[in-house]
């Protein structure tokens, strides 16, 4: 696992965050429903909570589909390359790119041909970045910067829980358990932060 | 687009090359090395710009392999556990062309991924043992 310069995190006055979806996207609650399942992905491992609200401007952080340039200085390319960023706390912003043909549901791999991508892989790894977590080099854990078409990877791998834990603690409800295991990658930048095993 | 699911696609979307990614174009440099000259490597140091490997960004790249693109190369290799070698190796390239996150790699010069860490902190981990209890 790895942070950011700095080692960013939400304050710990904030552990209640809300978040909201870009209105002129005008999404659908299938697809609402996709980034729902991916927060509780990490609010089962720390003791952060995350509530839909319908107020985009106020919302602590803000998902957005767009397209080409949309005025953060790192515009999309169309289908493929990148699919989506998000900044560091506590800016809120996660982006996705409009251009790609997003797959909301069910297995995903009998089409690993085609350019479609999975919403939900995509999703839990940004949200990973909104909390805190850089990119890391464990290939199983969520935090690893590539995805391949026809992919689906949604559970968080131990490297995953590790890191988020060292930001905000453990979720009390927390059994411990992950499905996938991997190896502890990295130290953190210039941070006086303990690790605590 | 957003399909329900991968039943839902149409059938074209499938066929493959009907939509190739701008990164595709990367092929055509496969077994390229230090001191080569060749259309398209300006593209793939801005690739390497934009995620973090080569942390100036002049105003136009030069097509040229220079040494600030072999060391950009090997730090990614690192970052992706492949091998080290600085060369455009199939690997390498299969590797970059994947649809990726947009964030960098590496940050105002510092990553904690593979290429971040020393190798005494390596070394420590290999010879560090535990016993259940």
């Amino acid at each position: 696992y790895a942070f950011f310069p700095g080692t960013p995190r939400w304050p710990a006055n904030m552990l209640d965050l809300t978040y909201a979806f870009l209105p002129g996207n005008s999404l659908t609650d299938d697809v609402k429903a996709v980034f729902s399942r991916a927060f509780v992905k990490w609010s089962t491992v720390i003791p952060l909570t995350f509530t839909e609200i319908d107020s985009y401007s106020t919302a602590d952080i803000r998902i957005g589909f767009f397209v080409g340039d949309h005025g953060d200085g790192e515009p999309f390319d169309g289908v493929l390359g990148t699919l989506a960023h998000a900044f560091s706390p506590p800016s809120g912003r996660f982006h996705l790119d409009g251009d790609e043909n997003w797959v909301i549901s069910g297995d995903i791999s009998s089409n690993s041909g085609s350019t479609a991508i999975d919403l939900e892989s995509v999703a839990v790894h940004e949200i990973g970045h909104v909390l805190g977590l850089g990119h890391s080099s464990v290939e199983d854990s969520i935090m690893y910067p590539t995805i391949s078409s026809g992919t689906r990877k949604v559970e968080l791998a131990s490297d995953d829980i590790e890191g988020i834990q060292i930001l905000y603690g453990s979720n009390p409800n927390y059994n411990g358990s992950s499905s996938t295991t991997s190896t502890n990658q990295s130290d953190t930048n210039d941070c006086s932060r303990p690790h605590v095993i | 687009t957003f399909f329900l699911n991968i039943s839902s696609i149409p059938p074209w979307f499938v066929i493959p090359d009907v939509t190739k990614s701008a990164w595709d174009i990367f092929q055509n440099l496969s077994g390229c090395h230090a001191g080569d000259k060749i259309d398209g490597i300006s593209k793939l140091k801005n690739y390497f710009n934009e995620f973090g490997y080569i942390p100036t960004s002049p105003a136009n790249f030069t097509d040229d392999f220079d040494d600030a693109l072999e060391s950009a190369i090997k730090t990614y290799q690192k970052n992706f556990n492949l091998n080290e070698t600085g060369q455009l190796d199939n690997d390498t390239l299969q590797q970059i062309i994947k649809p990726r996150c947009g964030n960098a790699d590496i940050v105002n010069g510092s990553t904690t991924m593979n290429s971040g860490k020393t190798s005494s902190y390596n070394t420590t981990i290999a010879h560090f043992h535990t016993v259940g209890h």
